[in-house]
Parts: structure tokens; C-alpha cells; sequence
């Protein structure tokens, strides 16, 4: 473990945390794409196959088990919680998400690390994982004006990738042989895809104003 | 587990 991976998981954690401070506090789920809760508990469920094969440590299993229950909770709440799941933007979060479900895994069948259930699963989930956002970016679009929890919910989801891209900078430096092409190359792409937001965010930031991403 | 294999990242 290095500080640049701690700080990723971390990142990762107080966005998730984040989310679900806006859901319980404000009881809506305005101006956030359940496409992509869901891809993300698709995410994590394909890439944790061996939570109960592998233990790597405490610290390993528990943060899978709360990367999977709080994105199915989080789901739940938008599909079945009678208050939160009414103010669900249905008509706005509108992304044909199944595309990139589709060409994932056809690319994980492709492009993995070894032939296994497995491993096909585990690069299913990277390669998801770097274009699950697109709902929710496509989403902000949309809708006008965004919430602060909102905003900072994406942005700290966007950047806890880049933490692990110098995580894996960093192992690349200081571990023979490590090579990661799979996971670095996808945490490059899905890093990149939140570039505008992060623009606009700064923005937002300098001139302490209301998040607005152009249509 | 053997270092370098991914399975020890999230």
C-alpha cells in the first residue's frame, strides 16, 4: 500500500459518502443517474468475484463488502425508497448504458489477463468502470443547475482515479516488473472523460459560483 | 498473495 493508493481508496470512499449524505439529507436523488449506480454495482460485483476466495486483508474485504453494499443500497433507494425514488430524473437520465455494458465485456474477452471466469470478469469491471460515469456526466448536462453534493460527488469520484494512476506510476518506479497495462490504461481513459467536468468545476470553484456544465 | 498480481488493488 502507498499514499497514493490510500489516498485513491480514500477519495473513492468520500465520494460514495458523499452520495449518500446528499440522498439521506436532502431524501432526493435529483441530478444523479442511476445508470450509473447501477454500472457501478455491476462494477463492483464482476471485479470482487474473489472476495471470498482471496483474502488479502481486513482492510481489502472491508472495503469491498462496503463498495458493494452501498452501491446496491444506493440503487434500491433510487428504485424502490418511496420519497427518494420520486424526485428520479426518469426522463433526463435517458443513456443507453447497455452499449457500454455490451462492449465491455465483448473487450474483456478480448483484452485480459488470463482466460478465467475470473480474470474476463475483472477487466469486464475495469473496462466498465471507465465509462460508467457517462450517464451522469450526460445527466449534469441536462439539468441546469447542479447541487453542491452533487458536484463534489463527482468530482471526488473522478479524482480517485487519478490517485491510482500515480499509485500505479509509482509501483511501475519501485516494483520490478510491475506492469498494469489493463487497469492503467482504462484509469487513463476514465480519468480523461471527466476532464470538462473538472474544467468546469475549477471554474465553478474560482469565481465561487453555481457548477454549470454547457449543454 | 504474490505481489504485482492486481487482485491486491480495489
Amino acid at each position: 500500500m502507498n499514499i497514493f493508493r490510500l489516498a485513491g481508496d480514500m477519495t473513492h470512499l468520500l465520494s460514495i459518502l458523499v452520495l449518500l449524505l446528499k440522498i439521506y439529507a436532502t431524501k432526493s436523488c435529483s441530478g444523479i443517474s442511476r445508470k450509473t449506480q447501477e454500472l457501478y454495482a455491476i462494477v463492483f460485483m464482476a471485479r470482487y468475484l474473489d472476495l471470498f476466495t482471496d483474502f488479502i486483508s481486513v482492510y481489502n474485504t472491508f472495503m469491498k463488502l462496503i463498495f458493494i453494499a452501498s452501491s446496491l443500497a444506493i440503487v434500491w433507494c433510487m428504485r424502490f425508497h418511496p420519497v427518494v425514488r420520486r424526485s428520479y430524473d426518469r426522463e433526463l437520465d435517458t443513456f443507453r448504458y447497455f452499449f457500454l455494458v455490451g462492449a465491455s465485456f465483448a473487450l474483456a474477452l478480448v483484452w485480459h489477463d488470463k482466460f478465467t471466469l475470473q480474470e474476463v470478469f475483472w477487466a469486464f469491471s475495469i473496462y466498465l468502470e471507465a465509462v460508467a460515469i457517462l450517464p451522469q456526466l450526460v445527466l449534469l448536462q441536462r439539468s441546469g443547475n447542479v447541487d453542491n453534493l452533487t458536484g463534489q460527488y463527482v468530482f471526488f469520484l473522478g479524482a480517485y482515479r487519478a490517485f491510482y494512476i500515480l499509485n500505479w506510476i509509482y509501483r511501475y518506479m519501485t516494483e520490478p516488473r510491475f506492469t498494469r497495462w489493463i487497469a492503467g490504461i482504462s484509469g487513463v481513459v476514465q480519468t480523461a472523460l471527466y476532464a470538462d467536468f473538472f474544467y468546469y468545476y475549477f471554474i465553478s470553484w474560482k469565481n465561487n459560483s453555481k457548477l454549470k456544465l454547457p449543454a | 498473495v504474490v505481489e504485482g498480481n492486481h487482485h491486491d488493488e480495489l
